[in-house]
């Protein structure tokens, strides 16, 4: 695993995020699940705890955005890069966007939004990319199943060098 | 007669596709080149190297048919390097 350059991390264990749009490829309560099923990846191995709201700001500002949305990484189009989110930070920083141009399923027809969302999230929460294949946090897409999904041990650790474990 | 034959199109085209992956993801620097640029310094086979290197890909720094797949596989707009 790594961390971004600085090891920047949320200095607080709750965390609100906020969904400010919707892919039309899935059900609105589709997204919702996959986007609360990927916070609980990393809420069950850290203290952190995640918190939606609807309207204000949010840590973590979540959104479907095509080509050029304002954050000089412009999207690509179908295929190459799906998505991308900002490290912990005030701002920009913690959001992650989807590349609306991709297609999105709950399932493995098109690009699964709950393991892309996982990814990304681990970035909003200070994770870099992995060299560990296996990892969630390796940067190209690996289609899997995700019932009863577990995250990998190596991004348990990189999780926890950064926030610890749960407090029991 | 064409130009260039397929073959040779389709290596610039992959060239030229692998040169925006690493500006992208491995900050390959394709202006602005650094004025204590060394003799033997060149830029996007070192950048390939690195990016064989991170996938644990057969590091060679050639763009052999391995890095491309890689390379065209669909990820993370997140760079792989620190910035």
């Amino acid at each position: 695993f790594s961390t971004f350059p600085g090891s920047p991390r949320w200095t607080k264990t709750d965390l609100k995020y906020r969904i400010l749009n919707y892919t039309p490829d899935m059900e609105p309560a589709d997204v919702d699940e996959a986007i609360e099923k990927a916070w609980n990846v990393w809420s069950s191995v850290t203290p952190l705890k995640f918190t939606r709201v609807y309207e204000g700001d949010a840590d973590i500002m979540i959104s479907f955005e095509a080509g050029f949305h304002g954050d000089f990484f412009p999207f690509d189009g179908m295929g190459n890069t799906l998505a991308h989110a900002y490290a912990p930070g005030e701002g920009i920083g913690g959001d992650a966007h989807f590349d609306e141009d991709e297609y999105w399923t709950k399932d493995l027809k098109g690009y699964n939004l709950f393991l892309v969302a996982a990814h990304e999230f681990g970035h909003s929460l200070g994770l870099s990319h992995s060299n560990d294949f296996g990892s969630l946090m390796y940067p190209s897409y690996k289609p899997m199943d995700t019932r009863n999904y577990r995250l990998p041990q190596d991004d348990v650790d990189g999780i926890q060098t950064l926030y610890g474990p749960p407090i029991s | 007669f064409p130009l260039a034959p397929e073959t040779e199109k389709e290596n610039e085209e992959d060239m030229q596709f692998a040169k925006k992956y690493l500006e992208k993801y491995y900050k390959l620097k394709t202006e602005a080149e650094p004025i204590f640029k060394t003799k033997n310094s060149k830029p996007i086979t070192d950048k390939i190297r690195e990016m064989q290197e991170f996938f644990g890909l057969k590091v060679t720094g050639e763009l052999d048919s391995n890095t491309l797949e890689v390379m065209k596989q669909p990820r993370c707009g997140i760079p792989d390097v620190g910035q």
